[in-house]
């Protein structure tokens, strides 16, 4: 699964996900990339989220809106994705996924469980390449 | 102004490289970068678990979920279980353009997307078909259902619910080990 948040020089976002899911899902199964909130959120006052992972679990908890929720009462991204991280891993403690979310001061961070670690790629202004950030899995 | 940034999940780069360039497109927008940053992976099927033609579903077929969020003004455009259309994420974004509704799915929005102008194309792959008769071969595991018979654990489908339930509705720790989207 991709999920992507982008803010422009005019103080715009926009974020996005897509996937094909699970190999051997049930047909007409629907992932968490799909729904708003739980794949991606984005509000131009606040910042964007997007989530990764188990998508069955994941949409239980909209855990993009949860982070930019939060990032609207001032917590930082890495922050607000831990707590969105926490709530999912407090019912499910076998779960795997990570939330991603980007500010609209151009702050980033991430939060992620039942891997070791998990990647995130940040291309900005005056970068010829993106990076790959790698954060430690709760 | 703000500093211009692209982030997304994984180590998908180029998906980075090409949503930022389009970003910084004379007229593009973030929402397009966000498309093109999307489709860049679909196109190029990052790790297995986007685009077509990988992760068949139980019947081998593969589908895709797609999502894309205009954060200026709250616009939505979403497509799931979408069948035989390679760019779920263009289909999105045209559900957002073309419409006024946030979410289609199945055989309704693959009519949607043709009547947008989309080409309807075979999602298997020789990959998924090699990994569909595997998955067959091995009595259908992993398997996603419970509290149907026959035993779903050990044996392949159709199923039907089984007349006593377990007591016990099993964590999603005795769930497939592994899988996730």
């Amino acid at each position: 699964t991709i999920g992507m948040i982008s803010l422009d020089s005019n103080g715009d976002m926009a974020a996005g996900a897509s996937t094909n899911g699970l190999q051997f899902k049930i047909p007409g199964r629907v992932a968490d990339s799909a729904l708003v909130g739980s794949g991606a959120y984005v509000d131009n006052e606040v910042g964007g989220a997007c989530a990764t992972g188990d998508g069955d679990v994941m949409q239980r908890f909209v855990p993009s809106y949860h982070a930019v929720q939060l990032m609207r009462q001032g917590v930082a991204p890495d922050e607000a994705c831990l707590d969105a991280i926490k709530r999912i891993a407090k019912f499910y403690p076998n779960f795997t996924g990570a939330v991603l979310a980007l500010d609209k001061d151009g702050r980033h961070g991430a939060a992620c469980h039942g891997i070791e670690s998990f990647p995130y790629s940040v291309m900005q202004q005056g970068w010829t390449d993106p990076q790959v950030l790698q954060i430690p899995c709760l | 102004p703000s500093s211009p940034i692209v982030v997304n999940t994984w180590p998908f780069i180029n998906a980075t490289r090409n949503a930022f360039a389009k970003m910084m497109t004379s007229g593009a927008t973030c929402l397009d970068a966000v498309e093109v940053g999307c489709r860049t992976c679909e196109d190029e099927q990052c790790d297995g678990s986007v685009g077509w033609g990988n992760h068949p579903a139980e019947d081998g077929e593969t589908t895709l979920d797609a999502l894309i969020i205009d954060g200026r003004t709250m616009s939505v455009g979403a497509v799931a279980n979408l069948h035989r259309i390679k760019n779920a994420i263009s289909v999105a974004r045209a559900v957002l353009q073309y419409s006024t509704h946030s979410l289609l799915v199945g055989e309704s929005a693959t009519k949607f997307a043709i009547e947008m102008g989309f080409k309807e194309e075979d999602l298997h792959s020789n990959a998924s078909i090699e990994l569909w008769n595997k998955w067959k071969n091995q009595s259908c595991q992993p398997n996603f259902r419970r509290n149907v018979q026959p035993d779903p654990t050990t044996s392949c489908g159709p199923y039907a619910p089984k007349l006593e339930c377990d007591e016990k509705i099993p964590s999603h720790g005795q769930l497939p080990c592994g899988e996730h989207d």
